[in-house]
Order: structure tokens, then C-alpha cells, then sequence
């Protein structure tokens, strides 16, 4: 808490089960949390051998898709709302701490429609725009994926063991698709499965 | 023999040669093939040829190139030291095969038996001579593994040489008496100049004849096990008496394909039985890494 | 990365047998 770094307990937006994730307070900025877990593994450090133990890794994260999941429920109220009277969670209330980032108003036209009134904010789900606005997401990642040379085609059994001109066979559809299935990640499964077909 | 480029890196493998005598280039030549340090668990093993025209055998002979294995290692370094002053009929190549390209190897998912590497590692030899323009016509070469097999490989992929394998050719045919001192003056130097590189307390520089049966040589692996590293790189971790004794006074080291083998062995029905649905699978990006979102901390 | 595990915490000499690299 001194750092202003809080690890919180909300929903994962694919899975919707609690999941850990990072507030950097004073960055303004959310990151997920993945843990690396391979069967068999054992740490050097320092100079000794460790077999128990886990890594972490702090990956940042736009906080759109975890507000996302709050505007798709809401959706079923088919009306526009202020934004706190949607993102309410009882299982998971840390997630108010997600319209603490400033940036967030800015970006939340890429999936909502928007009204104002008496200068207050009411937002509702857009499915089109929320299609056109993942459309992007999936060309940005299926681009970092080919400029970082990750194997997309042919099944490989560990990262570790890709030989590196592996990726160079890979075609554009290929990227796409994994492109997809990478940012299905953090979709609920319908949306994913629109945004397939779109 | 000059093993700057081993020193550098004993990890691999590594090629030395003379250069070609000229009347190599110009008159049908002969070529041995023969190896050295094929038995002992610690430091390399050497192939070597070694080459002259026909038409000089004889002045190789007269060299007193007899079997190699009656020979001290101060006369193979004379011969050695007599064979590179008539370089101008003699010419010789050889591979210092390291003990850890031995071991990764025999032990790798892919297996690549000491057979198999011998027999590759000739074959690239004699090809070595040929790219280098040497006329060679006839090539005599030491058994390894069956002898029809070996005679027939190598006659296939040299057909218009005459290829003969012949057990105790170290000792029938001059060049490979000659191929043979080569691989064993290499080797010794190889052995005695070795770079560890690991850094390793109070090395023992007397580890015996480096043979798996020699009392010495055991003793020395036992004394440089390190429980959790194992030996040096000096060692062939593939050999039986090694392997025994990490088993012994090492560290337990569990592989994943060894325990996925066992898990393997379940029903081939239940690759298809599905029980209840299915999860989700994550992405195979993050399956590959091994990656999973964290559900607390 | 080596799939591999030593199910044992214990001293080892790292620095002696790994020299680490960029």
C-alpha cells in the first residue's frame, strides 16, 4: 500500500471467476497477474537450489475489458446508466477502484454509447463498436505477434524448445486467428464468438 | 599439433588439418581412417585420416608407422613430428569429438548412438579430403560396429572409391597406422592442455588411464561429482559408469518425458472419453509458457 | 529453461557452473 502497489481480488472477464490483479496507484495503471507453472522446475538463486516456489508475472493491462464485462451485464437493463451504478460487483467490490483511472473515461466511447445530461455521463453497451474497437485490437496483437517472430502455425510442445526459424512459414490468416484466440483470453466466450464471425 | 581452436572451445566439435601436399592433388592417393579415445569416460574422442599417393607409400612406410597401440606416446610424437616434416607427400584432417558432444548425443530426445556418430564423423572426414581437392582412390578404415554394414555404408556413399574395412587395420595398412598415431597424438594433447571450464576446487590433475574399469579413474569421477551439476564437462555423462555413479551421489533429477511416459501408459480410450465438459482450454500462447492467471497470491 | 526439477532445497555452487549471459 506505501508503494501505492494493491493486488485485488476481481472477476476474470473470460472466465468470471476471481482472479489477481495489480493497481499501480501512482502510475495509474492496471496490470494482470499470470503465474508460471511447469510440472517439473526447480529455482537457482543465489547460490542454492530451490524445488518449491512460484513466478509471477505483472503484465499491464487495459482496464476496458475488465469494465467490459459490467457493461455487457448491464446491457440486459437495455438503458443507459451512470458508470458507477454499473460497475458494482458484490462478489468482487474492489472493482470500483477501476473508475479511478482517469484514462478510462477517455477510451469507454470505443464500446459504449454515450448521453449526457445536466453534465453526468450515462453509458450502454455498444456491441458494434465494441466489434470494431476488438477488429483493432486483434490487427495490433496479430502485428506484435508477427514483429516478435512468435510461431503461430504449427503446434509446438514448449516455447522453450522452438527452433527460431520456425515463424518464418506462418501466413497473415494464421496471425489472425491466433491473434484472436489470444485476446479471446479476456472476452466471455460469446463475445469471443462474435467477434470470430466478425 | 596446434589445439588453440579446441582450447577455445571444448564444447563441440572441432576440426584440424595440414594443408594438402601438392603431389596429393596430382596422383591418385591412399587414405586411412582411424580413431582414438573410444573406450575411456573422460576427455574427447579423435577421428583422424591420413593420406599420401600411392606412388609414396612406401616412403610412408619406411617411416616406421607401425600399430599405434605398441607405441609409447613420446614415439607418436615423433612419428607425428617426422609425418608433418614429409608434408610434402603426407597429408592428414582430423575431428576432436568433445566429451560433451558425445553425451548430448547418446542422451538427447533424439537419440544418436557412439555407432552412428563414428561412422558420420569418417564419412565427413573423407569428404573433407575430397572438397579439398586430395585424389583420393583408396580408402582403408578400422571396423566400428559390423563390418559388412560399415563397408557397405561407406561404398555407397563413396562409389567410385575402393573402400575397405578391415578389423586390426591400424595394423595392416600403413595410412591407417598413420590416421591412428594422428588421432592419438591429438588426443593426448587434447587430454593433457584441457580447459575446464568450470571453475573446480582442488583439481585432481591424476585421474589414471581415464578408462571406465581403471580403480584411478573412478575414483576421480567420485571425488569430482558435484550433487546437484554433476561432473565437468570433461566427463561423458552418457558412459555407464557415470551415469551409475550420479545415481549413486547425486541429486535425484526428475525429466518431464520421463514421467510423461509413464502417464502415457493410461487407456488409449480415454484420449476420447470426454468426462463432463470439457474446460476451456487457455490460449496455446499462454499453455506454452506455462503461464496461468494467478487466483491468489 | 530445462524441464527438469531437483525435488531438494540445498546449497549448489550456480555461479561456478553457470556463467550468466545477455
Amino acid at each position: 500500500m506505501k508503494s501505492g502497489l494493491m493486488f485485488v481480488k476481481l472477476a476474470n472477464p473470460c472466465s468470471g471467476e476471481g482472479a489477481i490483479y495489480l493497481f499501480n496507484v501512482c502510475l495509474q495503471q492496471l496490470f494482470e497477474i499470470k503465474v508460471f507453472k511447469e510440472k517439473h522446475h526447480s529455482w537457482f538463486i543465489n547460490q542454492s537450489v530451490q524445488s518449491e516456489g512460484q513466478l509471477h508475472f505483472a503484465t499491464p493491462m487495459d482496464p476496458l475489458f475488465l469494465v467490459l464485462h459490467y457493461l455487457k451485464k448491464a446491457d440486459k437493463e437495455g438503458k443507459f446508466q451512470p458508470l458507477d451504478q454499473v460497475v458494482v460487483d458484490d462478489m468482487f467490490p474492489n472493482c470500483t477502484l477501476l473508475l479511478k483511472f482517469p484514462e478510462l473515461e477517455k477510451f469507454l466511447h470505443h464500446v459504449t454509447e454515450e448521453k449526457e445530461i445536466d453534465s453526468k455521463k450515462y453509458y450502454k453497451y455498444s456491441k458494434e463498436k465494441t466489434l470494431k474497437w476488438l477488429e483493432k485490437k486483434v490487427g495490433q496483437t496479430a502485428a506484435a505477434l508477427k514483429a516478435s517472430h512468435v510461431p503461430v502455425g504449427a503446434r509446438v510442445q514448449s516455447a522453450a524448445f522452438v527452433p527460431g526459424d520456425q515463424a518464418s512459414g506462418d501466413k497473415e490468416e494464421d496471425y489472425i486467428c491466433y491473434a484472436h484466440g489470444l485476446i479471446s483470453e479476456y472476452l466471455p466466450k460469446e463475445l469471443s464468438d462474435d467477434l470470430a464471425k466478425y | 599439433m596446434d589445439l588453440r581452436e579446441l582450447e577455445r572451445d571444448n564444447t563441440g566439435r572441432c576440426r584440424l588439418s595440414s594443408p594438402v601436399p601438392a603431389a596429393c592433388r596430382q596422383e591418385p592417393c591412399v587414405l586411412g581412417v582411424d580413431e582414438a579415445g573410444r573406450g575411456p569416460v573422460l576427455g574427447p574422442m579423435v577421428y583422424a585420416i591420413c593420406y599420401c599417393p600411392l606412388s609414396r607409400l612406401a616412403d610412408l612406410e619406411a617411416l616406421k608407422v607401425a600399430d599405434s597401440k605398441t607405441l609409447s606416446e613420446s614415439e607418436r610424437d615423433r612419428l607425428f613430428a617426422k609425418m608433418e616434416e614429409d608434408g610434402d607427400f603426407v597429408g592428414w584432417a582430423l575431428d576432436v569429438l568433445s566429451p560433451n558432444l558425445i553425451s548430448t548425443s547418446m542422451l538427447g530426445r533424439v537419440k544418436y548412438n557412439l555407432n552412428s556418430l563414428s561412422h558420420d564423423t569418417a564419412v565427413g572426414l573423407v569428404q573433407y579430403a575430397l572438397d579439398q581437392g586430395v585424389k583420393v582412390t583408396q580408402v582403408f578404415v578400422d571396423t566400428v560396429g559390423l563390418p559388412e554394414t560399415y563397408q557397405e555404408r561407406l561404398q555407397r556413399r563413396f562409389p567410385d572409391l575402393e573402400v575397405t574395412v578391415k578389423a586390426k587395420a591400424d595394423a595392416l595398412f600403413p595410412v591407417v597406422s598413420a590416421a591412428s598415431i594422428c588421432a592419438k597424438v591429438a588426443r593426448d594433447q587434447a587430454v593433457k592442455s584441457w580447459q575446464f571450464i568450470e571453475e573446480l576446487h582442488d583439481l585432481d590433475a591424476d585421474y589414471g588411464s581415464g578408462y571406465p574399469n581403471d580403480p584411478k579413474t573412478k575414483a576421480w569421477l567420485r571425488k569430482h561429482v558435484e550433487p546437484v551439476f554433476g561432473f565437468p564437462q570433461f566427463v561423458r555423462f552418457s558412459w555407464r559408469t557415470a551415469q551409475s555413479i550420479l545415481e549413486k551421489e547425486a541429486e535425484a533429477v526428475t525429466w518431464e518425458d520421463s514421467t510423461a511416459d509413464q502417464e502415457g501408459s493410461g487407456k488409449i480410450t480415454s484420449y476420447f472419453l470426454s468426462e463432463g465438459p470439457r474446460p476451456r482450454l487457455p490460449h496455446r500462447y499462454f499453455l506454452e509458457r506455462g503461464l496461468e492467471p494467478a487466483t491468489a497470491l | 529453461l530445462l524441464p527438469c526439477a531437483v525435488p531438494r532445497n540445498r546449497p549448489a555452487p550456480v555461479s561456478r557452473f553457470f556463467t550468466p549471459a545477455v
